[in-house]
């Protein structure tokens, strides 16, 4: 993608094939497309460079909303809960902030809330292990509303700075299972006076267009804060995080660079606009 | 959805007597803008268009009392030969034990189809043998193990300090010793673009001799399903593909670009996270659920 010469018409084209195969769909590119050409005629600009500039100018202005910071409770200890479908990195992600957390100095406590999955506690045993955060675990099989009401008392008890709470991977569309989230959301809510600091639903970059629909059902369900983008790493450019923030609002938090341990960095717009440039 | 949407656009056309090619080029604008909302590869989707175009304006449609639903039903077809018109069942032709090898990138299911498939074949009077080569990720081998014992089918496992390689070795011997017949190899989700381990993948297809690499992907993966399918391939020469969390609403365009891009057939359907949510891949519910 050069763009650059004069700007015609193919200018235009090969910019909107890029905003597709990126995954950013067909009604949120033709927003784009609308705006860039506005924009362009507005600046009288002459460049195809230019245009491409406008581009990510107007991309970068979407994706800029809310706080992309994360939250932390005025009182100890700050509550965060990974939500999302089936492997998108909700444990891997909790592992990554745990690391970060205890570089950091914080002490944290981490919750077994995946009671499901087969080994799902003894992954995040693992990563409590790596990391020097207790565990708080039930039985495989168990309740996990109960898991994460003990690691709220737990938490509470040692002093922790930081409670990081694992839910198992569900899919939208399981009414039963959105019910248990729901149910997990009101006990911590109950328990504490308030929701969870940050709910961060955890999407894989490498989804279409599914990615906005998981955002609206999952959002319903449970006061999400925040999103974390994994699997950047990938080929894939996660354009449908586009859609979402301009549709639902909610920030993107942070990004999952890699399977390792400091693979996570906090969201930064402009290097996620050129990456997808790329 | 899409299937209405043709539909009432060409029965609006049929009131007007001729059918232009200006018409049909507006309903292939339709089929195409549902397509990729579909998630169906933007390069796949120029050619479908294309093909459908050809069929479109020819007598098949234009001397048709129903215009629009023979449109619907050449968009099926076109679809249907996109995806291969039949179920093709897994090969598990020559000498036993028979291997397969699932891979794929990270968090596509390969692990819990690893069970599935297990549960499956054992179901058909085969004895099959699970094989936990993901030795990087946390609890990889534990979670494999948990999942055989819950569908009966015996694990084989040296840790996690020996190589996926020589642990796939060592379990075709084991596998032979203990007759079983077919061998599932279950491996660490990996990127098509990293080097060392799509190497280290191929070095496990040289020591097996597999009759099966199943590519495993999420049926929810957008436009770089066609990169993933054609990296894997190149280095591997897949045989087949098995889809995952089509439980989900995701509408699964990424199928149709898998056998466009490696003439290679989706063989299961993974649907749900129990081990008897599997099924053999029916083409026809695919294109199906694309068409809304
Ligand atoms: N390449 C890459 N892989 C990642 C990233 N984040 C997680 N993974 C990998 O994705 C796979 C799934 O990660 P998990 O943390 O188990 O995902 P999960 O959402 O907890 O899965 P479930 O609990 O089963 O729903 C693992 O192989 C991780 O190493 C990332 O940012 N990049
Ligand atoms: N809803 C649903 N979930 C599935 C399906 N197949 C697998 N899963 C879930 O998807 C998540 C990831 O599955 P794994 O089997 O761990 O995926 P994997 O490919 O082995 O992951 P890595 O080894 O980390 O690359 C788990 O929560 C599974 O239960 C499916 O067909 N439907
Ligand atoms: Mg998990
Ligand atoms: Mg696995």
């Amino acid at each position: 993608l050069t763009g650059r010469g004069t700007i015609d018409e193919e200018t235009y084209e090969e910019l909107e094939d890029m905003l597709i195969q990126a995954d950013v769909g067909v009604n949120t590119t033709m927003k784009l497309m609308t705006r860039l050409r506005e924009t362009v005629s507005e600046r009288r600009l002459e460049l195809g460079e230019d245009v491409s500039d406008v581009l990510k100018e107007i991309m970068i202005e979407m994706l800029s909303t809310g706080d992309h910071a994360l939250r932390s409770s005025p009182t100890p200890p700050t509550v965060v809960m990974m939500v999302g479908v089936n492997g998108t990195g909700k444990t891997t992600t909790l592992g990554k902030l745990a690391h970060r957390y205890q570089s950091e100095g914080k002490r944290v406590v981490v919750a077994a809330g995946d009671t499901f999955r087969a080994a799902a506690i003894e992954q995040l045993e693992i990563w409590a292990q790596r990391t020097g955060s207790h565990i708080i675990k039930h039985q495989a099989g168990s309740d996990p509303a109960a898991v994460i009401y003990d690691s709220l008392q737990a938490a509470k008890a040692r002093g922790a700075d930081v409670l990081l709470a694992d839910t198992a991977g569900r899919q939208h569309t399981k009414s039963n299972l959105m019910d248990e989230l729901n149910k997990i959301g009101r006990i911590v809510e109950r328990e504490r006076g308030r929701p969870a600091d940050e709910v961060l639903l955890v999407l894989d970059s490498t989804t279409g267009q599914n990615l906005v629909q998981q955002a609206k059902e999952f959002s319903r369900i449970i006061p999400v804060t925040g999103v974390v983008l994994t699997k950047i790493d990938s080929t894939a450019k996660g354009g449908a995080a586009l859609t979402l923030v301009e549709e639902l609002k909610i920030p993107i938090k942070l990004l999952g660079t890699g399977e390792k341990m400091d693979q996570l960095r906090p969201f930064d717009a402009l290097w996620f606009v050129d990456q997808l440039f790329e | 959805n899409l299937s209405d949407k043709l539909q009432t656009a060409f029965n609006r056309l049929r009131g007007k007597g001729k059918v232009t090619e200006q018409d049909v080029t507006e309903v292939l604008r339709e089929v195409r803008l549902a397509l990729l909302e579909a998630d169906v590869n933007y390069k796949v989707v120029k050619d479908f268009v294309a093909r459908l175009k050809e069929r479109a304006i020819g007598a098949e449609v234009m001397e048709n009392l129903n215009p629009g639903q023979q449109v619907v039903k050449i968009v099926f077809d076109e679809m249907m030969k996109l995806l291969g018109e039949t179920a093709v069942p897994i090969n598990l032709e020559g000498a036993s034990p028979h291997v397969v090898m699932l891979v794929g990138l990270q968090g596509a299911g390969k692990t819990t189809t690893a069970g599935k498939l297990a549960l499956h074949l054992k179901k058909r009077g085969r004895k099959p043998m699970l094989v936990a080569a993901d030795v990087y990720r946390p609890a990889a081998v534990k979670q494999l193990e948990v999942l055989g014992s819950q569908v009966g089918v015996p694990v084989f496992s040296q840790g996690t300090d020996i190589s996926p390689v020589q642990i796939a070795r060592n379990s075709y011997m084991e596998a032979v010793k203990n007759r079983n017949d077919v061998l599932i190899i279950d491996t660490a989700g990996r990127l098509q673009i990293n080097e060392e381990l799509m190497n280290e993948l191929q070095a496990i297809k040289a020591s097996t001799n597999p009759v099966e690499i199943l590519l495993v992907l999420n049926a929810m993966t957008g436009q770089a399903a066609v990169e993933v399918a054609e990296g894997f391939n190149e280095r591997l020469d897949v045989t087949g593909f098995i889809l995952t969390q089509l439980d989900s609403d995701a509408r699964g365009g990424a199928a149709l670009s898998l056998r466009a891009v490696t003439d290679r057939p989706i063989k299961f359907a993974g649907l749900g996270e129990k081990m008897d949510a599997f099924e053999p891949f029916h083409p026809d519910r695919l294109a199906g659920r694309i068409l809304g």
